[in-house]
């Protein structure tokens, strides 16, 4: 449904018929129409009409809801067009003039139930004052606000608005205490019920993480995910942007954003799918494939799928890293030291991976990186940054077996952490018993 | 596939505008509609009419275009709205 904009501010609303048309409906059936249209609008949310005399004049009197028949120009600025074409129109609520009014063209057949000659005055009634109340045309199908006109129906003492027309009129004015909607389980209406309670309240919890959770590193994961670095640990992430400031010094709840993976876990490894933007989670032996923060239906997945296998043949049940290096646009993950290739501009929707030949490969091949890294990422100008600890190194663009590359301290560099007065240096991956000054 | 005669295009123009799938001409510019611009509106029509989507000026849509109806626009003020959007942006 559509909403104008516009709604009375009040819910006792006075409507009146200054004239009626010249075809063969009576005054008195036009009454009729006129007043069960605007019941079926005050069955379903809160508005009292009440009938007002009119005194005959287009001027101040008449109430809210004014209706009258007119042919061609009518002093509205919108004329009709004689039969067929537009029908009817009406005024949006407000405070001008004509606010509410709704004109029928009186060059129309105007009949109640009759055959495909005339035109229903009901159901046009009940569109029209659709309008009157504020609602615009919709597009869905069944609804009596489709600009379109519909024929009559069968019996006006027994028409429901349908559901579109409920849930608008009703997210305006509110719904009537005794509306059928309300009544779960009464009549045969199979329609949803109306407004589902809210879930409980989720008050936020701010995590009990100290200050210095966050710089002490040893993240499970961490992501660049459209831009920002995402670090995982535990059941919580910080996430840094662009620019390298980040979004909160608190943690936030993995749960709390990324919708539909597991409570009381932590995830393995996470990287952004470079052909279509998913997003990978790997927790234990399973993996999600998200659409922005909301995991795709059909997921978990088993990490077979990816057919990775050890050297000795056995099949990995967990990923340690994952990460799409910018030299060659492929995905790499990483298990127990070591390492498979993927080309995922294949297969795009296929469910089953296929490493590349010639792996698994042994991770020590990244030449000057941690072997047992904790996750990596592509930054900057395509540079690979692998984390270990609370420390990160940088694999230049396309390089690999780089002779020495110094560590850097991931809490000061990405977490906004202040530099320890003195802090103990890491091994140098490859040469553990060469000591590096890195601070 | 034939074209649709003259006059026929220019009331289906002049539908779309009224029912505001397409701007309102502006008689100070002469503003002419692009082949685009009317084809996107059809469709836009289309969609709203629950009718197939061919962009074309095709039997079911012209079946619809004459079908009695409202006289309110089934768009209300969306150039307009996405022009002074771009505007405030600018």
């Amino acid at each position: 449904y559509a909403l104008s904009g516009l709604k009375w501010h009040k819910t006792d609303l006075t409507w009146s018929i200054h004239s009626y048309p010249t075809s063969s409906v009576s005054q008195g059936m036009v009454d009729t129409l006129i007043a069960h249209a605007l019941k079926a609008w005050s069955d379903v949310a809160p508005i009292n009409f009440r009938r007002q005399q009119s005194d005959g004049s287009r001027g101040e009197g008449g109430g809210d809801i004014r209706v009258s028949f007119a042919k061609l120009l009518h002093n509205d600025g919108y004329p009709f067009d004689g039969e067929g074409g537009t029908l009817a129109h009406a005024f949006f609520p407000g405070l001008d003039e004509v606010s509410g009014d709704t004109h029928f063209d009186d060059h129309e057949i105007w009949s109640y139930g009759g055959d495909g000659s005339t035109t229903d005055l009901f159901t046009v009634a009940v569109h029209e004052f659709g309008h009157a109340l504020g609602l615009s045309h919709s597009s869905s199908d069944p609804s009596i606000m489709r600009p379109y006109y519909q024929g009559p129906v069968e019996d006006i003492r027994k028409f429901k608005l349908e559901l579109d027309d409920r849930l608008a009129i009703q997210q305006l004015y509110g719904a009537r205490d005794n509306a059928e909607t309300d009544q779960p389980g009464v009549g045969v209406d199979p329609d949803p019920p109306l407004f589902p309670s809210p879930p409980p309240r989720r008050p936020t919890k701010y995590p009990e993480l100290s200050f210095n959770e966050r710089c002490q590193g040893s993240f499970d994961a961490v992501a660049n995910i459209r831009g920002e670095v995402f670090f995982f640990k535990g059941e919580h992430f910080w996430r840094t942007k662009r620019d390298g400031s980040l979004v909160s010094l608190r943690p936030a709840l993995i749960t709390n954003f990324w919708m539909g993976l597991p409570t009381g876990t932590k995830v393995d490894a996470v990287y952004e799918r470079k052909i279509d933007s998913r997003i990978i989670f790997f927790i234990g032996s399973q993996y999600w494939v998200f659409k922005d923060t909301t995991a795709m239906s059909g997921y978990p997945r088993p990490l077979s799928d990816w057919k990775m296998r050890t050297q000795s043949g056995e099949l990995v049940d967990r990923v340690d890293a994952a990460f799409i290096w910018a030299h060659n646009g492929k995905t790499y993950l990483f298990s127990g030291g070591q390492f498979w290739r993927f080309d995922e501009s294949q297969n795009r929707e296929g469910v089953i991976k296929e490493p590349d030949q010639q792996y698994p490969r042994t991770n020590d091949l990244w030449g000057g990186m941690p072997t047992h890294m904790d996750d990596i990422i592509t930054w900057g100008e395509g540079d690979a940054y692998f984390f270990k600890d609370n420390f990160y190194w940088v694999l230049e663009n396309g390089g690999i077996n780089q002779e020495y590359v110094s560590p850097k301290s991931t809490s000061i560099d990405w977490l906004r952490c202040p530099a320890p007065p003195t802090t103990s240096t890491p091994e140098i991956p490859g040469n553990p018993k060469q000591c590096v000054c890195a601070f | 596939r034939a074209s649709p005669d003259p006059n026929q295009y220019s009331r289906a123009v002049d539908w779309l505008s009224r029912y505001g799938y397409l701007p309102p001409p502006d008689p100070r510019t002469s503003k002419l509609q692009t082949k685009e611009g009317i084809e996107q509106a059809i469709r836009v029509m289309q969609r709203f009419g629950g009718i197939q989507e061919t962009g074309l000026m095709d039997k079911e849509t012209l079946k619809l275009m004459s079908t009695p109806r409202c006289s309110l626009p089934d768009i209300v003020g969306g150039e307009d709205m996405r022009r002074r959007r771009r505007r405030r942006k600018r």
